[in-house]
């Protein structure tokens, strides 16, 4: 199973530590 | 009484584990002695880490580079993965310092460790930028010039994601080439 992942999701990650 | 269970996080894996590689030009020492292996990753939340900890390609000194490849690919025309290969080539002037840089080489990142280029990803050695005062350079690399229909596959789902123009016409220059000539005397392979 290959782990693709689109631009929106990949980004979505940027600053989700800085939000917690 | 409500029963919480904590869930522990799981990062987000991806599909391959990639080294972040960073050169820093020193005339007095070879090439390869001002190539450094910052750090590998293999998952998105420790990209993310990385690329918010170090510095913006726009602001790294000239001369430098940044190059990201697949695990157990050394960032050099000679190795093994990449001694038969090229790559997509993007020239920017410098006037896109400022406006298009950090943003072409981000997307060429997340081109990279999201696997965008469909079957052909494996095809995929890695990513450079070159930082220079004469005009930065950023390139994908890949490692087998006659896979004709993955590096074109590679190169126009590569021009789409940069948001490049029809009209602008980037080239894929095979690396035997680039290593024994030089400027105007690399013919590119193929153009998209």
């Amino acid at each position: 199973d290959k782990k693709k992942y689109d631009r929106e999701f990949l980004l979505g990650f940027q600053f989700i530590f800085a939000s917690m | 009484k409500e029963h919480l269970t904590i869930q522990p996080y799981v990062k987000h894996p991806l599909q391959n584990r990639w080294t972040l590689w960073f050169f820093k030009n020193d005339k007095s020492k070879p090439w390869q002695a001002n190539l450094r292996l910052v750090t590998k990753f293999d998952t998105v939340e420790d990209f993310w880490a990385l690329y918010n900890h170090i510095q913006l390609a726009s602001r790294l000194m000239s001369g430098c580079d940044y190059s990201l490849f697949k695990d157990g690919i050394e960032p050099m025309w000679e190795d093994n993965r990449n001694k038969c290969g090229g790559r997509w080539l993007i020239t920017l002037s410098k006037q896109q310092r400022m406006l298009e840089l950090d943003q072409f080489w981000l997307e060429t990142l997340l081109c990279l460790i999201g696997e965008a280029f469909d079957d052909y990803s494996n095809e995929v050695c890695g990513g450079v930028i070159n930082v220079r005062a004469k005009g930065d350079k950023i390139a994908i690399w890949t490692r087998d010039t006659e896979n004709q229909e993955a590096v074109l596959h590679i190169g126009k789902t590569y021009k789409e994601r940069l948001g490049l123009p029809v009209k602008i016409v980037i080239g894929y220059q095979a690396h035997a080439d680039t290593a024994t000539k030089s400027g105007l005397g690399i013919k590119n392979k193929f153009v998209v």
